[in-house]
């Protein structure tokens, strides 16, 4: 489940369409403070299917929708695609015929929200299932948010536990 | 189920065993189970003995040595388990310039692996980046991703603002 | 009483409206009374407001931003009343370059009045410094402190590692 | 009263007497993780008149007594003085003719502590009395903690009342 490419639209402070695209080893993303770093990182978390709005710093789940500024006005949807290469074929045999994976997820200002695979529309839970076994996902271990990596060292034994028992 | 729990409690201190050393310069940390005889549900303690130091309660450690514990932990589940996808935000940001030094070297190992995204404001991390993509907000409150060489983000952190 | 609160509470919004568009490049923070009619015990909030973007809630601020908040609210409190000696524990460590420059700024500033003891990872930070100590752990476990200028601190910190 | 030196002997990681002078302008404090730097802070606190153990990263009071490590062992004591030069001549009467003031405090393995200003014994009221008035002492924002400074932004509305109530 290699990472190829991370698109957004409307999703919090990247109002306009952007693309992040990933290579191998480490890719650095850098810039000023406020600048959107840590959103791509909620942008993650959101589209890999994060249901809690606090886990991705808001209060509800249509926090995520470009709230707009001073000269621009706020967007009507926030939208999520991350792409992904099926190197390891580790998948639900329906998707696993499949060289790429994108998945998608939207949500309007109305409240609804849509979930897509490779484009065709789904449940969430498709996406979490989709997931299962890959190592990948919203586990603790695999996305360090800021302001986090020394609670892991300080946090409570009931909360390590669970940390073990995610690692199994 | 218990005999799992236990497997992968044990996995996790063979790999501590590895990682901590490297992080803490010769330093050591340990899982440990709170009660022996409940291992269904009892409360996993971390014990931590920094190099030279007596062992000591986790509180009393500074920052830069609780952030080393949280990722010798992270990596040694890491090792266990390999993510093809890694997201680190700004865990560099308590550590002075030598353990910013070793957690590169293990950042750039685990990379040969898997895909690391790694958000940093340390040059040194960036320096060890195959890929560098500098996030600005030229227009206010909007943000724009620019993919950039190393050259390039020095001059342009200061030209963005 | 009061009268005195109240009086307070406006000459740390007339500090703030000083401080936090140096700190946040043009952005504004105040406090807020939550409840006008309780003056007794009624809580105070913080209203913060980035140049250019939209007011917004304070949980969805950046790491930086946040630190930024929190030193304007600081300072605006010290202007109000300084203090004759400051003691700031790595209050830089989630800054960016240029806002470092204008942190530093600000306690090169009021360091003309009061002492100030800054401990800090930032070389930029130490730049600005009147007198450094290094602090190292040759022996393990044991601090000793050496009084130190620029250039043997940046030699030194290789050295002691 | 501006601060002019601080010692330490026996106090966390400070086994050995160590003297920190304080000069005009910005003191800046460096070192790696871990080699004591927050230690002094925690000192400075505690000469003061600190009563929390949590305040300085301990379990009790006795926690900041030397604990030894493989090579030598724990102290029977820590001891810190400060010293001040008396310029604004803001100080209780009974001391206000000195140009200079030190306080010191001590604590023993055995569980006493002892007390001083300048050298002659008091008690610990005396010295939080001493700073009264002073601008000084271990009030909300004139220490800065380590990883503290964004609560400053996120805390609650009670305790950023306490804040404001402080300042007056
Ligand atoms: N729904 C939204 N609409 C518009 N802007 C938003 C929205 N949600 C958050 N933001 C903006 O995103 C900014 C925070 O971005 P982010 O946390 O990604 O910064 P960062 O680059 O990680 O900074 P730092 O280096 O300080 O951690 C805030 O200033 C906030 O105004
Ligand atoms: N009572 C004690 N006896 C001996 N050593 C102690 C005692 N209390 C704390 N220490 C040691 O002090 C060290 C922490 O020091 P401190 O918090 O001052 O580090 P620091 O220089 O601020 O580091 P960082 O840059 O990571 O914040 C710990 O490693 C701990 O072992
Ligand atoms: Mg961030
Ligand atoms: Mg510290």
């Amino acid at each position: 489940m290699k990472p190829i490419k991370l698109e957004l639209i409307g999703f919090k402070s990247f109002f306009n369409h952007t693309v992040i695209h990933f290579m191998d080893g480490i890719n650095c993303i850098v810039g000023p403070n406020g600048c959107g770093k840590s959103n791509i990182v909620d942008a993650i978390r959101w589209v890999l299917g994060e249901q809690a709005p606090s886990r991705i710093r808001g209060k509800s789940m249509d926090s995520v929708i470009f709230a707009g500024t001073e000269k621009f006005t706020a967007s009507g949807m926030a939208e999520v695609s991350f792409y992904f290469e099926n190197d390891e074929k580790n998948l639900p045999p329906q998707y696993n015929s499949y060289d790429e994976i994108c998945i998608t997820r939207r949500i309007f200002r109305t409240g609804e929200s849509e979930y897509m695979i490779n484009k065709m529309s789904c449940r969430l839970t498709d996406i979490v299932e989709l997931f299962l076994g890959t190592g990948f996902g919203t586990r603790a271990y695999s996305i360090i948010d800021q302001g986090t990596i020394t609670s892991f060292a300080t946090s409570s034994p009931e909360d390590r536990r669970l940390m073990v028992e995610e690692a199994a | 189920s218990k005999e799992r729990f236990i497997e992968t409690f044990n996995k996790i201190n063979e790999k501590l065993a590895e990682v901590a050393p490297i992080l803490m310069s010769g330093g050591r940390a340990s899982l440990r189970l709170m009660d022996e005889s409940n291992l269904l549900d009892g409360g996993v303690d971390i014990v931590v003995n920094p190099r030279g130091k007596k062992l000591i309660s986790i509180d009393m450690l500074s920052g830069g040595e609780k952030a080393l514990v949280g990722l010798s932990l992270v990596f040694a589940i890491y090792k266990i388990k390999p993510s093809p996808f890694c997201v680190l935000d700004e865990v560099d940001a308590p550590l002075d310039e030598v353990n910013t030094g070793r957690f590169i070297t293990l950042i750039k190992e685990f990379s040969q692996n898997s895909r690391f995204m790694v958000i940093t404001h340390n040059k040194r991390t960036m320096e060890a980046a195959n890929q560098i993509y500098g996030i600005t907000m030229q227009e206010p409150g909007i943000s724009k991703a620019v993919s950039l060489t190393i050259d390039q983000i020095f001059n342009e952190e200061a030209e963005i603002q």
